[in-house]
Protein backbone atom coordinates (compact mmCIF):
# COMPACT_ATOMS: atom_id res chain seq x y z
CA UNK A 1 0.00 0.00 0.00
CA UNK A 2 1.05 3.88 -0.37
CA UNK A 3 3.25 5.61 2.19
CA UNK A 4 0.37 8.30 3.82
CA UNK A 5 3.80 10.92 1.98
CA UNK A 6 2.46 9.26 -1.26
CA UNK A 7 -0.66 9.46 -0.97
CA UNK A 8 -0.81 13.25 -0.10
CA UNK A 9 0.39 13.69 -3.91
CA UNK A 10 -2.66 12.30 -4.86
CA UNK A 11 -5.39 14.87 -4.20
CA UNK A 12 -6.29 17.36 -1.76
CA UNK A 13 -8.99 15.30 -0.34
CA UNK A 14 -5.92 12.46 0.83
CA UNK A 15 -3.95 15.22 2.09
CA UNK A 16 -6.72 16.66 4.39
CA UNK A 17 -8.13 13.31 5.55
CA UNK A 18 -4.40 12.61 7.00
CA UNK A 19 -3.76 14.24 10.66
CA UNK A 20 -0.25 14.85 9.90
CA UNK A 21 -0.94 16.07 5.85
CA UNK A 22 -3.29 18.26 7.35
CA UNK A 23 -1.14 20.27 10.43
CA UNK A 24 1.84 20.52 7.77
CA UNK A 25 -0.28 22.01 4.83
CA UNK A 26 -2.01 24.54 7.42
CA UNK A 27 1.53 25.54 8.58
CA UNK A 28 2.41 25.98 5.12
CA UNK A 29 -1.11 27.98 4.40
CA UNK A 30 0.04 30.32 7.73
CA UNK A 31 3.34 30.98 5.94
CA UNK A 32 1.45 31.92 2.96
CA UNK A 33 -1.00 33.96 4.95
CA UNK A 34 -4.49 31.97 3.68
CA UNK A 35 -5.23 29.48 6.47
CA UNK A 36 -8.39 30.56 6.99
CA UNK A 37 -9.28 29.03 3.95
CA UNK A 38 -7.97 25.41 5.27
CA UNK A 39 -10.10 26.51 8.47
CA UNK A 40 -13.07 27.45 6.56
CA UNK A 41 -12.97 24.14 5.04
CA UNK A 42 -12.93 22.31 7.89
CA UNK A 43 -15.70 24.23 9.72
CA UNK A 44 -17.93 23.49 6.66
CA UNK A 45 -17.60 19.41 7.08
CA UNK A 46 -18.27 20.27 11.10
CA UNK A 47 -21.23 22.35 10.03
CA UNK A 48 -22.31 19.69 8.23
CA UNK A 49 -22.45 17.22 10.88
CA UNK A 50 -23.77 19.76 12.92
CA UNK A 51 -27.64 18.58 14.42
CA UNK A 52 -30.07 21.24 13.20
CA UNK A 53 -33.05 21.37 15.72
CA UNK A 54 -29.40 22.19 18.31
CA UNK A 55 -29.83 26.02 18.84
CA UNK A 56 -25.67 26.40 18.47
CA UNK A 57 -26.07 25.10 15.11
CA UNK A 58 -27.27 28.72 13.83
CA UNK A 59 -24.80 30.32 16.13
CA UNK A 60 -21.97 28.50 14.43
CA UNK A 61 -23.41 29.16 10.63
CA UNK A 62 -23.53 33.10 12.19
CA UNK A 63 -20.21 32.91 13.19
CA UNK A 64 -19.03 31.04 9.93
CA UNK A 65 -20.46 33.73 8.53
CA UNK A 66 -18.89 36.59 10.43
CA UNK A 67 -15.50 35.08 10.17
CA UNK A 68 -14.48 34.27 6.43
CA UNK A 69 -17.26 35.78 4.14
CA UNK A 70 -18.93 39.19 5.76
CA UNK A 71 -15.19 40.21 5.61
CA UNK A 72 -12.66 40.89 3.11
CA UNK A 73 -10.96 37.49 3.98
CA UNK A 74 -9.15 35.40 1.56
CA UNK A 75 -12.02 33.54 1.60
CA UNK A 76 -14.90 36.14 1.17
CA UNK A 77 -12.27 37.10 -2.09
CA UNK A 78 -12.10 33.58 -3.48
CA UNK A 79 -16.15 33.07 -3.48
CA UNK A 80 -18.60 34.38 -5.82
CA UNK A 81 -20.98 36.90 -4.92
CA UNK A 82 -23.90 35.03 -5.65
CA UNK A 83 -22.91 32.43 -3.37
CA UNK A 84 -22.10 34.88 -0.50
CA UNK A 85 -25.42 36.70 -1.38
CA UNK A 86 -27.29 32.80 -0.70
CA UNK A 87 -25.84 32.19 2.49
CA UNK A 88 -26.25 36.28 3.95
CA UNK A 89 -30.15 35.77 3.02
CA UNK A 90 -30.25 32.17 4.71
CA UNK A 91 -28.72 33.21 8.61
CA UNK A 92 -30.60 36.38 7.20
CA UNK A 93 -33.84 34.50 7.50
CA UNK A 94 -32.79 31.87 9.97
CA UNK A 95 -33.31 28.52 7.04
CA UNK A 96 -30.34 26.95 8.37
CA UNK A 97 -29.89 23.69 6.52
CA UNK A 98 -26.74 21.33 6.37
CA UNK A 99 -25.87 21.98 3.16
CA UNK A 100 -25.76 25.57 3.10
CA UNK A 101 -22.35 25.72 2.92
CA UNK A 102 -21.56 23.46 0.64
CA UNK A 103 -21.35 25.75 -2.86
CA UNK A 104 -18.83 27.72 -1.00
CA UNK A 105 -16.81 24.85 0.05
CA UNK A 106 -16.41 23.52 -3.30
CA UNK A 107 -15.42 27.15 -4.81
CA UNK A 108 -12.69 27.59 -1.88
CA UNK A 109 -11.70 23.62 -2.42
CA UNK A 110 -11.04 24.29 -6.12
CA UNK A 111 -9.04 27.24 -5.36
CA UNK A 112 -6.73 25.43 -3.10
CA UNK A 113 -6.71 22.63 -5.64
CA UNK A 114 -5.21 25.19 -8.21
CA UNK A 115 -3.54 26.68 -6.13
CA UNK A 116 -1.78 26.34 -2.67
CA UNK A 117 -2.38 22.89 -2.95
CA UNK A 118 0.11 22.60 -6.02
CA UNK A 119 2.43 25.16 -4.33
CA UNK A 120 2.59 23.06 -1.70
CA UNK A 121 3.72 19.90 -2.89
CA UNK A 122 6.86 21.79 -4.50
CA UNK A 123 7.41 24.18 -1.21
CA UNK A 124 10.67 23.58 1.27
CA UNK A 125 8.39 22.64 4.27
CA UNK A 126 7.02 19.50 2.68
CA UNK A 127 9.87 18.46 0.63
CA UNK A 128 12.30 18.90 4.34
CA UNK A 129 9.26 16.23 6.01
CA UNK A 130 9.33 13.91 2.68
CA UNK B 1 -22.19 30.63 27.02
CA UNK B 2 -19.48 29.46 24.69
CA UNK B 3 -17.90 32.12 22.93
CA UNK B 4 -17.60 32.69 19.15
CA UNK B 5 -14.35 31.43 19.26
CA UNK B 6 -14.76 28.49 21.15
CA UNK B 7 -17.64 27.91 19.09
CA UNK B 8 -15.63 28.10 15.67
CA UNK B 9 -12.85 25.95 17.06
CA UNK B 10 -15.14 23.36 18.39
CA UNK B 11 -16.90 22.86 15.27
CA UNK B 12 -13.25 22.61 13.32
CA UNK B 13 -12.13 20.51 15.82
CA UNK B 14 -14.87 18.25 15.06
CA UNK B 15 -13.92 17.79 11.45
CA UNK B 16 -9.99 17.60 11.88
CA UNK B 17 -8.93 13.89 10.96
CA UNK B 18 -8.34 11.54 13.76
CA UNK B 19 -4.97 10.42 15.49
CA UNK B 20 -4.63 6.54 13.51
Amino acid sequence: PDSPLVRWTKSLHFLLGDLDGAHLFRTFLERERCVDALDFWFACNGFRQMDLKDTKTLRVAKVIFKRYIENNSVVAKQLKPATKTFIRDSIKKQQIDSAMFDQAQTEIQSHMEENAYQMFLTSDIYLEYV
Amino acid sequence: IDSEDDLLQECISSAMPKKK
